[in-house]
């Protein structure tokens, strides 16, 4: 899931 | 994290290892597209820019380290080592990869989560990554004949992509608002573009014959 924003996957 | 999703990098992993590998110790990239390996090289640089800027976890950062410095030694090897760059096949490798970033980039900015810098370059590295096997696939078509670490390459690669969808469908039915539309379609079209190469490679798999891709 994008946390904050974030893209946890490659 | 879940083990489709690892899986899907240790395989991702290994594909570029393979390459990289075979590059290295045959000293030869017959077979190889430098303009799949290229777009690879723009598809980690703009994904991973927020190697900078945010920390998720070592594993996440090292994996990042690896794909960058992997796809851009394997465009360095092919274009400028004395050796290797010898055995480019130059004249067969014309897929015009450069038409494919401007549509990406343009789709990237039409279609995103979010109106951002990092995200809109994050946005077009997944529509690039899409069809950046499509060169390869493409000489593999020209050339006919599949050396097999280049049929493994490609073959790992799809498999990567594969367990990704995997890792998708797990985290949709795990994480209640896990839905991300643009990595699932881009993410599916991108694996559909390996399923007629899949059906080739098993195919000559199961009769034991040289992979014959029809022209």
């Amino acid at each position: 899931g994008s946390i904050s924003g974030f893209h946890d996957e490659l | 994290m879940n083990i489709f999703r690892l899986a899907g990098d240790m395989t991702h992993l290994a594909s570029v290892l393979v390459l990289l590998l075979k590059i290295h110790t045959i000293k030869s990239c017959a077979g190889v597209s430098l303009k799949t390996q290229e777009l690879y090289a723009i598809v980690f640089a703009t994904r991973y820019l927020d190697i900078f800027t945010s920390f998720y976890s070592i594993y996440n950062t090292l994996m990042k380290l690896v794909f960058l410095g992997s796809s851009f030694s394997i465009v360095l090897y092919m274009k400028y080592h004395k050796t290797v760059h010898r055995s480019y096949d130059r004249e067969q490798d014309t897929f015009r990869h450069w038409f494919l970033v401007l549509p990406c980039l343009l789709l990237a900015l039409l279609i995103h989560e979010k109106f951002t810098f990092l995200e809109v370059l994050w946005t077009f590295s997944l529509y690039l990554e899409a069809v950046a096997i499509l060169p390869q696939l493409v000489l593999l078509q020209r050339t006919r004949n599949i050396d097999n670490l280049t049929g493994q390459y490609v073959f790992l690669l799809g498999g990567y992509r594969g367990l990704y969808i995997l890792n998708w469908i797990y985290r949709y039915f795990t994480e209640p608002h896990f839905v991300h539309w643009i990595t699932w379609i881009s993410g599916l079209v991108q694996t559909l573009l390996y399923a007629d190469f899949f059906f080739y490679y098993s195919q000559s798999w199961k009769n034991n014959k040289k992979l014959q891709l029809p022209a």
